[in-house]
């Protein structure tokens, strides 16, 4: 494992930790969208099935076990919880994320590596999770106030796949991989859709003030 | 197997 690919698998799961960090210590999921966060267990539910099937590492059964568990549960704080769920912003958070399911999945459909039941939905995983993140960035555009734990959680989510962009050009040329346009063009796709977000957020950070998106 | 060059990954 290069290090890009590392330092991207450490920023996803530090995000899932600030998340979870902001839900435990301030009981509070106030700017973070249910959309998204259940289009992301969707997207590891989908991909990360081969558990059962095929083993590649320890380290691998791993993490797909922590962001198995972390995403349910924060999607079960969100709905259940009886304090969280009450700082739940439901009216701003009106993005109809079912409309992304469909298209998804007829994408992979038509167009995978393999039309095989295991390769069709890692690769529906692979679109859904590309444009997973649009639920939260339109709830941030309309939120007044977001807490630096909200901000840093997406950065950190958006900076993950950047670096696995890093990867796929170092294991394509250093180690020769093959050409893998689904995965390649999805996480550019990804990383492209936090733009935005990465410039305000930069910004606001060199300036010390407080993140806002303007509306 | 080829096809698990990109599976194990996250």
């Amino acid at each position: 494992m290069n290090v890009f690919r590392l330092a991207g698998d450490m920023t996803h799961l530090l995000s899932i930790m600030v998340l979870l960090l902001k839900i435990h210590s301030m009981k509070s999921c106030a700017g973070i969208s249910l959309k998204t966060q259940e289009l992301y267990v969707l997207v590891f539910a989908t991909r990360y099935l081969d558990i059962f099937t095929t083993y590649f590492s320890f380290y691998n059964t791993v993490m797909k076990i922590v962001f198995l568990v972390t995403s349910f549960s924060i999607v079960w704080y969100m709905r259940h919880h009886k304090v969280v769920r009450q700082t739940y912003d439901r009216d701003q958070d009106t993005f109809r994320h079912h409309l992304l399911v469909i298209p998804c999945f007829l994408l992979a459909l038509l167009i995978n590596h393999r039309f095989t039941v295991r390769e069709v939905l890692w690769t529906f995983s692979l679109y859904l999770e590309a444009v997973a993140i649009l639920p939260q960035l339109v709830l941030l555009q309309r939120s007044r106030n977001i807490d630096n734990l909200t901000g840093n959680y997406v950065f950190f989510l958006g900076a993950y796949r950047g670096l696995y962009l890093f990867n796929w050009i170092y294991r394509y040329m250093a180690e020769k991989s093959q050409l893998r346009w689904i995965p390649w063009i999805s996480g550019l796709v990804q990383t492209a859709l936090y733009a935005d977000f990465f410039y305000y957020y930069i910004k606001s950070w060199k300036k010390r003030e407080k993140l806002q998106l303007p509306a | 197997e080829e096809d698990n060059e990109e599976h194990d990954e996250l």
